[in-house]
């Protein structure tokens, strides 16, 4: 899965997501990916954010449309990623799962949940400080 | 703050990231650059979870799912369990273009994906085939049903749950005093 915020240097902000889903699903099966509020989340006037991971646990909290309005009620990037994690973890330690988040003026972060084969989540910036995509890596 | 524009995606899928900033870079908008960034990656199957090929369900068939949305206008365009079509993000985009609807699924999903001239063809390959048989193979594990019998830890399906009866095990009809010839 591939999430991605996009935002535009007028301030305009888009959000989206594609996938293949789960391997071996059953059929009819769909994951977080196309939710809107799950999958991702865009708002001009409070930022973005796009999720990934166990698509069938992620999606009952939406995590990008949460994310979205911890940002608008002033938490940074980092911290909106964080306390989106920590309540899907409350019910689901062991949950498979990360976000990135972006704000309006351009700050981001990331969050995860850790898991023996999940210490660190990466993830791509690209920004007018850069030349080229960067990857970040965050600690879950 | 960090500067703008910005792009953020998820995974190390940096083709993917470079094509959204290019795409700003020609005077796109974030609209067109999330959906030709996430395009780079159902052409070039990022990580095998992305695009045709990957993530066979447990018939064989890859189904795509995808959804983009315009934090402006609050609009959204989104697929679910596309069948047949490779460009999921570009069939999300006709949605949110062409349609007041927010989510169109399955194989209707596929038939208005035709009616805005994307083509039909096989999301299957050599490499989800394997996949596919090996699952098989390996009596059907991993998979994600519970409570039913066979046990699914151990067994293929077709599955049931517990109580309900065999089709073709005698099915105990209750007398209808009131339904007669």
């Amino acid at each position: 899965t591939i999430g991605m915020v996009v935002i535009h240097k007028t301030g305009r902000i888009a959000a989206g997501t594609s996938t293949n889903g789960l391997k071996f699903k059953i059929p009819g099966r769909v994951g977080d990916s196309p939710v809107p509020g799950a999958g991702a989340y865009a708002d001009d006037t409070a930022g973005a954010a796009a999720a990934t991971g166990d698509g069938d646990i992620l999606m009952r909290f939406l995590p990008s449309y949460q994310a979205v309005e911890y940002m608008r009620r002033g938490e940074d990037p980092g911290t909106a990623c964080q306390k989106v994690i920590s309540r899907i973890q409350k019910y689901f330690p062991k949950f498979f799962g990360a976000v990135i988040c972006a704000n309006v003026t351009g700050s981001y972060g990331a969050a995860c949940n850790k898991l023996p084969t999940f210490p660190q989540f990466s993830f791509m910036v690209y920004n007018s400080l850069r030349t080229h995509p960067v990857e970040e890596k965050v600690n879950c | 703050s960090g500067p703008l524009p910005l792009v953020l995606n998820t995974w190390p899928f940096k083709n993917a990231t470079q094509a959204a900033w290019q795409a700003l870079a020609c005077g796109d908008s974030a609209l067109d650059a999330v959906e030709k960034g996430c395009a780079v990656c159902e052409r070039e199957q990022c990580d095998g979870t992305v695009g045709f090929g990957g993530s066979p369900d447990e018939l064989g068939e890859t189904t795509l799912d995808a959804m983009i949305m315009d934090g402006t206008t609050m609009n959204v365009g989104a697929v679910g369990g596309l069948r047949r079509i490779k460009n999921a993000i570009g069939v999300a985009r006709k949605v949110l273009e062409y349609t007041t609807h927010t989510l169109l699924v399955g194989e209707s999903a596929t038939k208005f994906a035709e009616s805005m001239g994307f083509p039909s063809e096989d999301l299957s390959t050599n490499s989800s085939q394997t996949l596919h048989s090996d699952w098989l193979a390996r009596n059907c594990q991993p998979n994600y049903w519970r409570n039913v019998i066979p046990d699914p830890s151990k067994y293929c399906g077709p599955y049931k749950p517990p109580g309900i009866l065999k089709q073709d095990d005698p099915v105990c009809i209750e007398t209808n005093v009131h339904g007669h010839d």
